[in-house]
Parts: structure tokens; C-alpha cells; sequence
């Protein structure tokens, strides 16, 4: 799977998630990615995408739940986000996502190794790593 | 620190012993030039719905990451693609699942969001409704790439050796089949 969370020069964010799915996939299985509000998500506040154990990300909504933690409590996304993996991480899921708020702060917890993200700054500053 | 854009990358099926320096700098490097492709569609004033296509096109077309070209394999031998596009701005969004035969499943994802009433389209219906908007139909050939296909037969492999009626053979290294895409 693959993702993107992107913040224009109007302020809006937009939020994209493509995926192969899942090797020895049967019966016209389908994960988080393409389900609005479990792998992906943007509204006015925050856009998330994410990579994970599909059916765990499905159950907790993971992308709104981060969106509502900020909308209604006021959460930071670094806190949001995390608290919303570690719940995954609660219930028997694993893997990671993306997010972006409206100021331009981010949030890449992962708990799964062979995930790479990578962000860029508003003046070009690139970071890209992998999480082991 | 303002960033402006984030993106992730998996390569689905990981064999961990054979992640090689080489390969890993391959990620870095298509990773960078996705990031640089969305970056400079924010800097000429493009929407972030133009950024985030732009980035995860450079993905799909790549064969390193589990979307669009490198798209794993189902058990039935067939690569089946899911998409999705959300803008936070009037909070529409647009999303196709289970196709096999359209290139860029992001462009057709989008194009559900601004070019139909509709949030989620599958299946055949999806395709049709991509071949009426013009958008690159291709063979399902062009999924195949020989990595994901072993990565197919090992999983096919270890599913024999999950099965305790299976004899005891074991195969002669794992495959960790992450349940992401």
C-alpha cells in the first residue's frame, strides 16, 4: 500500500491511498485503504492514510477516529494518531499511517518494520527513512 | 518546521534476509521522487488533491511498492487493486475496489470523487465507469512481475505447512506475509 496526505497554498488538505492489497488474498477480500474513514480520511482539520492489518483498521475506523479525536478533544495529530495505533495495537492489529493538520504538523506512527514514509517541508527539506 | 506534504510506502510481502542495501536505496530514491512530484505541484499553486495524485502515481507505476504495477497477487493468481481520495476541503471523496485492469487506480478514484455522484465504485463497474472517462485501461499482464509471483508460491507454501494436515515439511526460509496492503 501506498499513501499521501498533501496541504495546498489555500490551506486545504487532501488525503490519497492506493494499494495491491494482500498476497494470498481469496474471496475478493477488501482492506482498509479504499473504506472512507478506516484507511483514509481528510476533512478541514486533518488528512490521514494508512497502512495496516486492513480488517483492524476497518473495526476501529482508524482515519476518522484520529479526525475525531481532534475535532471534539482538541487532541494534537502527534497524540491522536498514536493513541489510534496503540488501540489497533490493543485489539490485535499492527501497521502504520500518515497524517497531516492544517498547520503543517505530522504524525508517522508505525508499529510494523519494512514501512518507509518520507514528508517535505514548505521550503523543500525532504526526510525519508524506514521504520526497522 | 511547516510540512506540506507526507507519504508512505509499503512493499507488501517482505523477505526480510533479502531487504539488500541496493534495494533499500532503490525505495529511498522512488520515494524522494515522489515527494519532489507532489512539492512542486503545491509550489505552482496546484491543489493538494493534484499533489497527493502526482506523489502516488510515482508510486503505482513503480514495481517496489504493493499498488498499481508491483501490486501483489491474490490466491486466485490475479492482482486486485483498491484506491481511495478524500478532500478535506468540501470533504468529498471517491474510492474503487477490486479491479484488475486499470493502470493508475488513484486517476480513476478521483475521478469517481469529482466526475460522479457516487463515493465507492467495484468490480467491473469500476472499470467501466474508468473506460468512459478516458482514463488507461491496460492487460492484466501488466501487474506481473516475478517477485510477487514467488512471493505468491511461497505464501501458497506456507499456507500448505500452516495446514495440520500438511506432512511436515517446512519451507527453507519465511516469507512474512504482512496483512497490509
Amino acid at each position: 500500500t501506498v499513501g499521501c496526505v498533501a496541504l495546498d497554498q489555500f490551506g486545504n488538505l487532501a488525503a490519497g491511498t492506493s494499494t495491491g492489497g494482500m498476497t494470498n488474498k481469496k474471496y475478493g477480500r477488501i482492506g482498509d485503504a479504499p473504506i472512507i474513514g478506516a484507511g483514509t480520511y481528510a476533512d478541514e482539520n486533518v488528512g490521514i492514510s494508512a497502512t495496516g492489518w486492513g480488517e483492524f483498521f476497518i473495526r476501529s475506523t482508524a482515519a476518522r477516529t484520529i479526525a475525531a479525536k481532534i475535532q471534539y478533544l482538541n487532541k494534537d495529530v502527534k497524540t491522536a494518531a498514536q493513541e489510534t495505533i496503540d488501540e489497533i495495537e490493543k485489539m490485535g492489529g499492527d501497521g502504520g499511517l500518515i497524517a497531516l493538520d492544517k498547520n503543517g504538523n505530522i504524525a508517522m506512527p508505525f508499529n510494523t518494520s519494512g514501512m518507509y514514509r518520507g514528508a517535505i517541508t514548505e521550503d523543500g527539506e525532504i526526510e525519508v527513512e524506514i521504520y526497522k | 518546521k511547516k510540512y506540506v506534504v507526507v507519504i508512505h510506502g509499503g512493499a507488501g510481502t517482505i523477505i526480510r534476509e533479502k531487504m539488500s542495501p541496493e534495494l533499500e536505496e532503490e525505495y529511498l530514491e522512488k520515494l524522494t521522487e515522489a515527494l519532489q512530484k507532489a512539492y512542486a505541484e503545491i509550489k505552482n499553486g496546484k491543489t493538494s488533491v493534484e499533489a497527493v495524485e502526482a506523489a502516488i502515481v510515482v508510486m503505482e507505476d513503480s514495481p517496489l511498492f504493493n499498488a498499481g504495477k508491483g501490486a501483489v497477487f491474490t490466491h486466485d493468481g490475479k492482482n486486485e487493486l483498491d484506491a481511495a481520495i478524500m478532500n478535506g476541503k468540501d470533504k468529498k471523496a471517491g474510492s474503487i475496489a477490486g479491479v484488475h485492469t486499470i493502470k493508475n487506480p488513484i486517476k480513476v478514484a478521483i475521478a469517481v470523487m469529482e466526475k460522479s455522484e457516487h463515493v465507492m465504485l467495484s468490480g467491473n463497474g469500476a472499470e467501466q465507469f474508468a473506460k468512459l472517462q478516458g482514463l488507461e485501461i491496460v492487460n492484466p499482464k501488466y501487474f506481473w512481475t516475478e517477485n510477487r509471483w514467488k512471493s505468491l508460491q511461497k505464501a501458497k507454501e506456507l499456507e500448505k505447512f500452516k495446514n495440520p494436515k500438511a506432512e511436515n515439511s517446512k519451507p527453507d526460509y519465511f516469507i512474512i506475509d504482512q496483512k497490509f496492503g
